[in-house]
């Protein structure tokens, strides 16, 4: 049956992915004015806890899984509350 | 096993609603489905939590309510504007955020279909975090924060019923006794364990003095009577006499507080007692005057301020700040006026400190204390509430 569910977009982009583990509380809310900068390793620990969170393979790489579930439709509440 | 070696499973927020009779209206539709339709599958998502637990949800078309729900789009008041089809779908606050619920009205929201997005699922998980579910990492529950498309023989995940009831305990028994699921229309229709609504504190709210012991128990004093409150409301079994439990305190008390020295302070015109528990620690009544130099007798109510941990008292138009370590304890440039504590009116009837937050009361309403702002709290529905609704569970 054709859903007209979203059909997910082509792989994140690295920056919508940084604002997407900012968005659900794996990186620190960015400020998009300071256009904030983080590292490697920072961006790295938190794919691989969204990763561990989806029930994904813990690569810590923005595999093409990973953006690909980050593009599914989904709740607006972090999955990391404080 | 998560990332961080612990099992997978439920996550709690850690707020909660301190009632278990639950309310909610929905102010705002979606464009594309029926009032009625909308009506129906948000109390089925309603019914998906109160199947497992004592809670109950009453709708009500407008008016106070503790969770409303609104189906927006873009950017609609809370700094958290929706995306368009797909991506996010809805948001939600946890109880100590007060508990509402937001839906995209730009999906395409559909019941009991294939197409589109599945109102009664998504519903069902928001209002597991209005009641104070955070999410959970095992796939196949509720919680889990992706929308997995429409489940026609949708049932609750074993780790969603652990989460709720870690919350709000079990179903208890009905009112015919029985426990077993099927019973919910009983266990709707049960009247409250007795003590859970008490007719004399919900009818005239205005109480005496609140504090909390140094067991974390929060206590409301009223002529010679005082109740007990619990997450859900009344403790069963009040109200009791002052005098039975505190031997020697009389009724009627002006204020009251515990210190960090976990010694709690009753005072009564130009009077005070001194109590461990309920243990009377030492030979008192001593005046005020002689044990808190510098505060007048006769106050309306004290406590110790979450912002620095100090003493005030309040009376009338004025507060004095009264600091144990301090000589003199109170300094010469109080009293001060109340009305620099933005928001907050006089001649209180009560202050108390519970969850970080400092709270006044005054005739049957509340204001909860922004401490960094240094002014009454913004929250919707706005300050003052009633007291015999959020702390009373009336």
């Amino acid at each position: 049956v054709k859903t007209r569910e979203a059909i997910p977009v082509t792989a994140l982009s690295e920056n919508n992915a940084m604002s997407y583990l900012s968005q659900f509380g794996y990186l620190p809310p960015t400020n998009p004015t300071s256009g904030g900068f983080i590292t490697q390793e920072t961006m790295t620990k938190a794919i691989s806890e969204f990763q561990s969170f989806a029930g994904l393979n813990v690569t810590g790489d923005l595999d093409n899984e990973t953006s690909t579930l980050m593009s599914l439709p989904r709740c607006g509440v972090k999955d990391k509350v404080g | 096993a998560s990332s961080d070696g612990r099992s997978k499973r439920y996550a709690l927020q850690g707020s909660r609603w301190r009632v278990k009779k639950l309310t909610y209206k929905i102010s705002k539709y979606p464009r594309i489905l029926e009032k009625s339709a909308v009506d129906k599958d948000v109390s089925r998502a309603f019914s998906v939590w109160s199947e497992y637990t004592d809670l109950t949800f009453t709708q009500k078309r407008s008016g106070q309510v503790h969770i409303e729900i609104r189906f927006e789009r873009g950017e609609h008041g809370d700094g958290d504007p929706f995306d368009g089809p797909g991506g996010t779908l809805a948001h939600a606050y946890f109880p100590v955020y007060g508990g509402d619920a937001h839906f995209d009205d730009s999906e395409h929201w559909s019941i009991n279909s294939y197409r589109g997005t599945n109102l009664f699922q998504v519903a069902a998980h928001e209002f597991g975090h209005s009641l104070g579910l955070s999410h959970s990492d095992v796939k196949s529950a509720l919680m889990a924060p992706f929308y997995r498309g429409y489940e026609p023989n949708f049932i609750l995940d074993s780790d969603d019923i652990q989460g709720i009831q870690a919350l709000y305990g079990q179903q208890t028994l009905s009112s015919s006794g029985s426990e077993s699921t099927d019973t919910k229309v009983n266990s709707k229709t049960t009247v409250p364990p007795p003590g859970e609504e008490d007719t004399q504190l919900c009818s005239d709210s205005k109480i005496d003095t609140m504090f909390d012991s140094a067991e974390g128990h929060s206590y409301a004093f009223k002529g010679d009577h005082y109740w007990k409150l619990t997450t859900d409301g009344i403790a069963s079994g009040y109200p009791r006499l002052i005098s039975n439990s505190w031997h020697g305190l009389p009724g009627n008390i002006d204020a009251a507080f515990t210190y960090k020295n976990g010694k709690t302070y009753f005072f009564k015109g130009s009077k005070y007692w001194r109590y461990i528990g309920k243990k009377i620690d030492g030979d008192y009544p001593k005046d005020i005057s002689e044990g808190f130099t510098g505060i007048p007798d006769n106050i309306d109510a004290a406590t110790v301020w979450t912002g620095n941990g100090k003493i005030y008292f309040y009376k009338g138009t004025k507060f004095w700040r009264f600091d144990p370590a301090q000589r003199p304890p109170v300094k010469s440039t109080y009293p001060k006026l109340i009305s620099n504590w933005e928001g907050i009116p006089n001649n209180i009837d009560a202050a108390l400190t519970y969850h970080g937050y400092t709270y006044f009361f005054k005739g049957d309403m509340y204001y909860r204390f922004n401490d960094r702002t240094f002014s009454v709290d913004v929250a919707d529905p706005a300050f003052p509430r009633s007291t015999a609704y959020w702390w009373f569970g009336c």
